[in-house]
């Protein structure tokens, strides 16, 4: 309802002056500051990124669980109110019953990440047993000043390549300390899950430790190793258990969460 | 500036106008001047117009709202006003150039989320605190 005369607006509480480019691009920057970004953020879309892939698609229905959630009230509240109570478990299925309940996790979390695998290194049926996939992910753009709370890698299981789909498979998932070039590398043990081979579902895995250290020193960043066994402890090449990497579907491709807690308020450079 | 007032109080105490001595005198400056009272007022925080829906996945925007209004002395009752409030705008009265009157000011205030890529395409959700007015008030 407001007015234009020169560079200024009328409007019928005050007089607003136009924001010249220079003014628009500070306040901009400003608002950046406050949401904690120390710039615009510049995503490139990568190729194919037409159909949309599983971490955004998980991510979205983390969103929507906590926005409906504000709107009823029950986690708006005042300034102390904690984020998410009671988010029910995304869209997402998952075969897995162990690991901290997610909305324990996220009435925790100030902030949520999830991290596309970058590299994918397979050790399948061509190689020598025993048979692993390796998964590593960017955690460069993690914020400083944020402590994880939890850590979930998500990998996504169809109906295994076997005739006998009551078999029980046992899926482990390693950090990988340290790479050795003449032995194999040190690993250390995350989690483990047991499965039957004609499940179907996204398997979750508590990948907190793993995090933990790769915050504190994240050169020493190697991914993580996922190993199958049968019950009789033969190595299963985890393609054939059914374990989707980079080369299934976009919305079942593996990726990892995050879960931090701000341990201090963003400092803003002063204006 | 509290011990000024408490030795003055006693000489100028007929300087403050109490209210069943002058019987509406408060409501007539409502009436007379139309004074807004504070109260939320609707503001709308559109990511789309900073164009920024590169990056952001969701929301579009938010309801973000902002306070606006007098806090004259009476302080309505349907106000949320703090006792200090209440005092200020009492001494506003009696000393109008040296102190203001009460801040019409957000009481409570609410968390938004905010989903966003980064520039490594990894998806943030954020929980930005103290971005949603919910009430108003006097302070």
């Amino acid at each position: 309802s407001g007015s234009f005369h020169g560079n200024y607006l009328h409007t019928s509480s005050f007089l607003q002056r136009r924001l010249s480019g220079w003014e628009k691009r500070e306040m901009q920057r400003e608002i950046l500051s406050i949401l904690g970004l120390p710039g615009r953020p510049r995503p490139r879309p990568p190729p194919g990124a037409k159909l949309p892939s599983s971490a955004p698609l998980f991510m979205l229905d983390l969103y929507h669980a906590m926005a409906s959630e504000e709107e009823d009230g029950r986690g708006s509240g005042d300034t102390d109110v904690a984020w998410g109570r009671g988010v029910s478990r995304p869209v997402l299925t998952s075969l897995s019953t162990q690991g901290p309940p997610l909305e324990r996790v996220i009435s925790h979390a100030d902030m949520v990440m999830s991290f596309v695998n970058m590299v994918e290194h397979d050790r399948d049926l061509f190689y020598q047993e025993p048979y692993w996939k390796e998964f590593r992910f960017d955690l460069t753009q993690i914020p400083s000043g944020e402590c994880v709370t939890a850590a979930e890698f998500r990998i996504y299981k169809m109906r295994s390549f076997t005739r006998h789909l009551n078999k029980t498979l046992h899926i482990s998932v390693y950090e990988i300390v340290t790479e050795q070039s003449n032995r194999e590398s040190d690993l250390f043990l995350l989690d483990l899950q047991t499965v039957q081979a004609g499940d179907e579902g996204w398997l979750v895995f508590d990948v907190t430790a793993a995090s933990n250290h790769w915050l504190l020193n994240r050169k020493s960043h190697l991914g993580l190793r996922l190993y199958v066994e049968a019950e009789d402890g033969r190595s299963v090449d985890p393609g054939l258990a059914g374990l989707l990497g980079r080369q299934g579907p976009r919305s079942k491709q593996p990726f990892m969460v995050t879960f931090f807690r701000a341990n201090q308020n963003p400092i803003r450079a002063p204006r | 500036a509290l011990k000024q007032l408490k030795k003055r109080q006693p000489k100028k105490s007929n300087d403050l106008p109490h209210p069943n001595k002058l019987p509406g005198i408060f409501d007539d400056i409502h009436a007379a001047e139309g004074r807004q009272v504070c109260r939320r007022h609707e503001l709308y925080v559109s990511f789309q117009d900073l164009g920024w829906l590169d990056w952001v996945i969701a929301p579009q925007g938010y309801s973000a709202y902002y306070c606006e209004g007098e806090c004259a002395f009476p302080l309505d009752s349907c106000m949320n006003a703090t006792n200090h409030a209440i005092l200020q705008s009492l001494v506003h009265l009696m000393k109008p150039d040296s102190v203001p009157k009460a801040c019409c000011a957000p009481t409570k205030l609410s968390a938004t989320s905010v989903l966003y890529y980064d520039t490594s395409n990894n998806v943030i959700l954020k929980k930005h605190r103290n971005m949603v007015v919910k009430s108003c008030g006097c302070h």
